[in-house]
């Protein structure tokens, strides 16, 4: 993915990692 | 729809509508739109903007370096203006995921989804290929999140 959307609390930056 | 409400955004310069859809019984504040969901989908829409949300680093840190993006993906999209903003700023897949808590918040995607691509032009056999909606809460492998973005 290019780009990742997280609106709020939701946002979680192990995901971020994994999924870049 | 007795378990879904329908409901009007209209982005700050007032030229670009989008149709979005809750869930009435998605618990969480499901059934409300998030003040930050539409703050990004106008940050997503403006090029100063983006550059100020994405931040000098995110090119060095990988982040964002092509507009519209090839692939993206919300988390906990909800009413997904986001998603729907990407969507008309042609970016090639759009992945809408939500917690799985019951078949209406999906519905919304959906009818999101349908509605505003009807009124961007894009066809229904675009939409299918560009308009993912996915089940996904956290904690779940997000293999099939990959997959579903080609």
């Amino acid at each position: 993915f290019d780009l990742l959307v997280a609106s709020d609390c939701i946002y979680n930056p192990t995901y971020h990692e994994a999924l870049l | 729809h007795p378990t879904i409400s329908s409901h009007a955004w209209t982005d700050d310069s007032g030229s670009i509508a989008v149709t979005y859809h809750l869930a009435l019984t998605a618990p969480g504040h499901g059934d409300t739109l998030w003040n930050s969901s539409s703050c990004i989908a106008e940050h997503l829409l403006r090029p100063h903007l983006r550059d100020r949300m994405f931040g000098p680093r995110a090119k060095e840190a990988g982040g964002v370096t092509r507009w519209p993006p090839r692939r993206a993906l919300e988390f906990g999209a909800g009413a997904a203006l986001p998603s729907m903003i990407l969507l008309r700023e042609g970016a090639g897949t759009v992945v809408m995921t939500d917690r799985i808590t019951n078949e209406e918040t999906f519905e919304a995607l959906e009818m999101s989804s349908e509605k505003n691509c009807r009124r961007w032009d894009i066809s229904e056999e675009e939409r299918e290929r560009r308009a993912v909606v996915r089940a996904h809460t956290w904690g779940e492998d997000a293999e099939k999140l990959l997959e579903a973005g080609g």
